[in-house]
């Protein structure tokens, strides 16, 4: 099953966040539970982008993709020192 | 490192230019890459003032790291590796530290660069040797560790990136790419686009992916894109064939010389049973058919150093190796574990008809150490990635080149200076090459105009340092490309190599900003969810208006004609040098392109003024789609040389 899980950065739309969170990785953490019981946060992100990057399934990844707030669902890339 | 200071013009004449007051010593160059050494004496705080007070960084702990490693010359230090752990699995502690602490070589090598404090008397086994300085000595270096054995994964570089905007940090220096892919999915585009909004320079190399066309990475407009060029230094070792002719190659082995007579020769592939023999590939030679000989290999597939290696485990005395068409005369020097020379092509092919003729060929190497004031110099480098840019062909990019061909900087004390295995030497300085030396230099140039123009945005900086490039040697000849032995273009050398000394007072500068860069995203047609994810923000382009890449203020031209036409571009510059009237030259190097400018004269009548100038390309005909023709668009007030180079391509 590991086999199948990859590395997301998932972008949000910070002003969508629903008015019961106080903080965007709590939604963040709901939104990630509403499509796996397992994925975990790995990192929340303020500055750089809005949103978090998580291990999922493609199929758990398209599942995210449609929740409100989620602009995209993108692959971790692999970069190489020049 | 040494020697490129002077190359640079930043020597002792120079400091004037950049004084070493307070200021020179608040500004802060964070670099993501494999960590550092601290114990290097790169990162010697001596004469170095308290922390800027502006700085909200920190030193993590972890293994074999502690805080107090940190100080008032490394004063960030951080590692990211949850999404590098959570694909490859556990850091493999026995082979590398879970910290910022650097068992590679590279960072703590592109830290050095960018900004090292002053050490006498360094060199790699006496060569280069000299007082090494990073570019801005006296600056601050933050490290983040994003990058690992296995690779440098996107959601740890955005994490660096994310806490170095916190932390503060004035200059980003990343000497990493991913091939090339839109900005929106592209972490190190959207990370460098939130750190430009904050006042962030973000320095990138343009990749080794050279010398064929449109092979460039980290093209986002609001990065600076950085190229390679060689300096006046080189390491000659000659090849002696036994028939008493000898080749000039490179080499840094430092060790026991060849007997002083020529040794049986042999070329790898007929000293092998695998069919790509020639390459001197792991376990691929035949020890009695090497053995106490000198043996030829080709450049290609494994590293050159692992070459030498091959060579020596089979029992070989020594090494010629020769690089291919594609390295063309390009030498790039290495610390090889027996006596090795790297050759060009044409002496390789040369060599190589020796070895496979004469019915009693032998061979040797002498090593020659340093020699400097080596001319031509800069000469962009094989390796170099060209452009024309493959995401945004109508951005001109690399933006400029600076020196990366055997560069000397700070190396780790976990590591060889080969990076091999099996190489048990430590040394507190290397030299290695790559477009990863040539970014630093410039992330370092950057913290250095940072710091006598703190008020200067990222593009006024990058402005600066491309409108004042040099594109000439001093006799005035062109810049010349090692592949082709011919003048290099735009596509290789951008707006042409680095020169600091200009670029402190550069007259006029082409500044952008954040609405800019808004501006040019609609330009590409991104929709609003590509816009958020790179721009982090609900921004609608306006439906009335028509948005056009060439629009974005850039201190360069690229232009794409679709057989002939005309096309015109409108550019705003800010008078930072003050009052001035400055007029303005082209240069076209075809009759069939016209390059116009309307006015012909800017008159400022004060400091940070703007005035705008339209340019008008008249292309009289059309030639073979994918032909290129260049020229130049200069403003000058008899002072100050505010250059831009222009390409063109047929589509």
């Amino acid at each position: 099953d590991g086999a199948q899980h990859a590395t997301y950065i998932v972008h949000m739309a910070q002003s969508q966040m629903p008015s019961g969170f106080d903080l965007h990785s709590l939604w963040y953490d709901s939104s990630l539970r509403s499509v796996s019981q397992s994925a975990q946060l790995l990192y929340t992100y303020t500055n750089a982008i809005h949103g978090f990057s998580t291990r999922l399934t493609p199929e758990e990844a398209d599942s995210l993709m449609t929740l409100p707030g989620v602009i995209s669902v993108l692959p971790e890339h692999r970069y190489e020192l020049h | 490192t040494t020697r490129t200071p002077l190359f640079l013009g930043l020597d002792v004449h120079n400091a004037d230019l950049f004084p070493e007051t307070g200021s020179s010593s608040d500004v802060v160059v964070g670099v993501l890459d494999t960590g550092v050494w601290p114990e290097s004496k790169s990162f010697s705080d001596v004469g170095l003032g308290p922390i800027p007070s502006t700085w909200r960084g920190g030193c993590e702990a972890g293994t074999n790291f502690t805080a107090s490693l940190c100080n008032r010359k490394l004063i960030g230090a951080r590692f990211f590796a949850r999404g590098y752990e959570a694909t490859m699995g556990p850091v493999d502690e026995s082979k590398e530290s879970r910290s910022p602490r650097d068992d590679d070589g590279h960072g703590t090598h592109t830290s050095s660069t960018a900004a090292g404090s002053v050490v006498e008397g360094a060199s790699l086994f006496g060569f280069a040797s000299g007082a090494a300085r990073g570019m801005a000595r006296r600056a601050r270096v933050a490290v983040y560790k994003v990058c690992w054995e296995g690779g440098c994964f996107s959601s740890d570089i955005l994490a660096a990136i994310d806490k170095a905007i916190d932390d503060n940090v004035n200059v980003l220096s990343m000497s990493l790419g991913g091939g090339t892919s839109d900005y929106y999915r592209d972490s190190v585009a959207i990370g460098a686009f939130a750190a430009m909004e904050r006042g962030i320079l973000v320095s990138c190399s343009a990749g080794n992916s050279g010398p064929s066309s449109s092979t460039l990475s980290n093209v986002a407009p609001w990065i600076t894109t950085v190229g390679a060029g060689t300096i006046d230094r080189d390491f000659p070792a000659v090849a002696v064939l036994g028939n008493g002719k000898n080749y000039s190659g490179v080499s840094l082995f430092k060790g026991d010389p060849l007997p002083d007579k020529t040794l049986p020769f042999v070329y790898a592939g007929n000293a092998s049973n695998a069919a790509n023999g020639n390459l001197c590939g792991p376990g691929t030679l035949i020890p009695e058919k090497v053995k106490g000989k000198i043996v030829m290999c080709d450049r290609g597939v494994n590293a050159r150093v692992q070459k030498g290696e091959v060579v020596k485990a089979a029992g070989g005395l020594g090494m010629i190796l020769a690089n291919t068409a594609e390295n063309g005369e390009e030498l790039v020097a290495d610390a090889h574990l027996l006596p090795a020379t790297a050759v060009g092509e044409k002496a390789g092919d040369i060599i190589r008809h020796y070895v496979l003729t004469d019915p009693n060929p032998t061979a040797s190497v002498l090593i020659r150490g340093t020699v400097v004031n080596v001319q031509p110099s800069p000469v962009v480098a094989a390796f170099s990635s060209r452009g024309p840019n493959s995401i945004t062909p109508d951005i001109l990019k690399p933006d400029l080149i600076a020196p990366g061909v055997n560069i000397l900087a700070g190396w780790t004390g976990s590591k060889g200076p080969t990076g091999l295995a099996s190489d048990a030497r430590r040394v507190e300085f290397n030299i290695i090459s790559g477009t990863s030396m040539s970014c630093p230099h410039v992330s370092g140039l950057a913290a250095l105009l940072k710091s006598v123009h703190p008020e200067w945005s990222p593009a006024a900086i990058r402005s600066a340092l491309m409108t004042t490039a040099y594109k000439t040697y001093k006799d005035g000849k062109p810049i010349l490309d090692v592949t082709t032995g011919k003048p290099s273009t735009p596509f290789e050398h951008g707006a042409g190599h680095v020169s600091p000394t200009t670029a402190i007072n550069p007259g006029l500068i082409y500044d952008l900003t954040t609405v800019d860069y808004l501006g040019f995203l609609c330009a590409l047609n991104y929709t609003p969810s590509q816009i958020r994810s790179v721009s982090r923000r609900n921004y609608t382009c306006d439906p009335s208006k028509s948005y056009s890449v060439a629009d974005l203020n850039y201190p360069s031209f690229a232009v794409n004609v679709d057989g002939s036409g005309v096309l015109k571009y409108t550019r705003t510059v800010t008078s930072v040098g003050g009052a001035g009237s400055y007029s303005v030259k082209v240069n076209s190097e075809t009759t069939e392109v016209k390059i116009s400018v309307e006015p012909a004269v800017l008159n400022f009548k004060e400091i940070n003024e703007k005035k705008s100038y339209t340019v008008t390309f008249t292309v009289n005909s059309s030639k073979a789609s994918r032909s290129n023709s260049f020229g130049s668009i200069e403003w000058s007030d008899g002072k100050h040389v505010v250059a831009s180079p222009v390409a063109i391509s047929w589509t």
